[in-house]
């Protein structure tokens, strides 16, 4: 049937070409099957999902070209109409089956005027065939009716919309978490429900190698530069920082160190220093290398500015010179000389266009350049132009999200070592 | 609107239930759609279609129902009967 079966439950499935087009002139075999692979290849590389072609009749997606009335309860309709249909997950023997109207004349690589473009049907349909359902957005590829070839297949980069409906189904391809293999237990614990709730507090964002990490607790999310979460599930910190102690409940601040572009975590007292995501020997270490206070420090961030790296905590901050280990004197001072940022900030963070950003609680702030003034329209919503919310979302009460540490008093901001909503990482 | 032919009001019928917009006629009275229930099917097309909810079967509908497109229906039956219910 029809009605969308959620989704696979095994990871590998098989694929197989059982018929091809009549019309071959116009598409060699070979040709099919290589659209077939890419078009599978566009689902596999963002999801734990892998397919294979296999010889036999038994495959999981069995692809035919046939026309009219083929015996499954959907004709074809001739040249037009319909072109494509496959069938959702499931157990029944047609599960998967993607089925092309061979009245049509298929192309690759051809002028939209010429006929249809295999490869763009063949996404749209294997999208089907693990379980995504048509959709109106406007940029998905599962739109119902056919838009026109969507280019060359080595380069084709599915619309974010699919990617998010599709990780919500199977989660994400991803070289750091263990995709579960089947019949054996994930190596991964499964973090409790913490998908990103856009009343989190997320308190910094910061480039890392073209990515920004945002952290609450233990756990972190990544966006792309393009502010795109890569996923909606987060990473659990210690497993992906190897070295930090696995009892850290969460981080103070993180920045990325001038010069050698090592990663310096912070937490209370102590320092440790990482390369790329290993820790280097001979730590935690004491802040007071630095000359930091002892109570530990809010925020670090390295200002494009002058290239030196700024400590806040409370209401003051610390210029030091990453290059020569030593701090500048006549710190710290007063950080209202920081025009309009607030006290006690959660992180900072510089970022590609050049200004300098800072986090406090569901807000943030932009400082452009080399000023020390916040810009004006400032602070803005985090949820809305860092994790794209809608208006509903963004500014919903935050009571899913509040656990009982972080039911405090909203006149005044907790200390963020208490809520566990530390958020910090590093830049590039 | 210019009226529409009795083949277009057919065809457009065909198409709505076809791909999940409108219940299949009943099998047993044969029992045909009620208009109320072919506006609101028309509006719920036009708007999965991005186009103007008129409710009612312009051009423009027409035109987007000649469009080449996957055969699987927009509305799965279990969330049309869930809607129906």
């Amino acid at each position: 049937s029809l009605t969308p079966q959620n989704k696979w439950n095994k990871r590998h499935l098989s694929w197989r070409v059982k018929t091809y087009p009549k019309d071959s002139a116009l598409l060699g075999r070979d040709t099919v099957r290589a659209l077939m692979y890419y078009a599978l290849k566009v689902w596999s590389d963002i999801t734990p999902l892998n397919f294979h072609e296999v010889a036999g009749s038994d495959a999981d997606i069995q692809i035919d070209f046939t026309k009219a009335d083929h015996n499954d309860g959907y004709p074809f309709d001739g040249p037009g109409g319909t072109v494509a249909h496959a069938f959702f997950p499931g157990e029944r023997f047609t599960a998967g089956d993607t089925h092309f109207d061979d009245d049509e004349a298929w192309t690759f690589r051809s002028p939209d005027s010429h006929g249809m473009d295999l490869f763009a049907v063949a996404v749209h349909e294997f999208g089907h065939a693990i379980g995504l359902v048509h959709t109106s957005a406007m940029e998905s590829i599962m739109r119902p009716y056919y838009q026109g070839p969507v280019g060359d297949p080595l380069k084709y980069d599915l619309p974010y919309e699919d990617k998010v409906r599709v990780w919500q189904l199977y989660g994400v391809r991803d070289s750091v978490s263990h995709t579960n293999q089947p019949g054996r237990p994930s190596q991964t614990p499964e973090p409790p429900n913490k998908n990103v709730t856009y009343s989190n507090h997320f308190n910094c964002f910061k480039v890392l190698f073209c990515g920004v990490l945002l952290r609450t607790g233990k756990y972190f999310w990544r966006l792309t530069r393009e502010k795109h979460l890569v996923s909606l599930r987060p990473a659990q910190i210690h497993r992906f920082w190897r070295g930090l102690p696995t009892n850290l409940d969460s981080i103070d601040a993180v920045y990325e160190r001038p010069g050698d572009h090592k990663i310096v975590f912070f937490k209370g007292l102590k320092y440790w220093v990482f390369k790329d995501n290993i820790v280097e020997e001979g730590y935690p270490r004491p802040i007071s290398d630095f000359g930091l206070p002892t109570e530990g420090v809010d925020a670090a961030f390295v200002w494009l500015h002058n290239d030196k790296t700024y400590f806040f905590k409370d209401k003051h901050f610390w210029r030091y010179d990453d290059h020569l280990r030593r701090m500048d004197l006549g710190y710290p001072k007063e950080s209202i000389l920081w025009k309009g940022l607030p006290a006690q900030l959660d992180d900072a963070m510089r970022w590609s266009d050049g200004s300098s950003y800072f986090f406090k609680g569901k807000e943030y702030w932009r400082v452009p350049g080399s000023d020390m003034e916040v810009e004006a329209g400032y602070p803005r919503l985090i949820a809305k132009d860092w994790l794209r919310c809608t208006e509903m979302q963004s500014d919903s009460p935050d009571s899913e999200t509040k656990s009982t540490e972080t039911r405090v008093n909203e006149h005044h901001h907790p200390d963020h070592a208490e809520n566990g909503f530390e958020v910090c990482s590093c830049t590039s | 609107a210019p009226s529409l032919t009795t083949e277009q009001l057919d065809t457009g019928v065909d198409w709505l239930s076809r791909f999940g917009y409108l219940p299949p006629p009943d099998p047993v009275t044969g029992q045909l759609q009620t208009k109320e229930a072919l506006t609101k099917a028309i509006k719920a097309m036009q708007k999965f279609g991005g186009l103007k909810e008129t409710g009612v079967l312009d051009q423009a509908t027409l035109g987007l129902m000649k469009l080449p497109r996957c055969s699987l229906p927009d509305v799965s039956q279990a969330e049309g009967a869930k809607r129906r219910r």
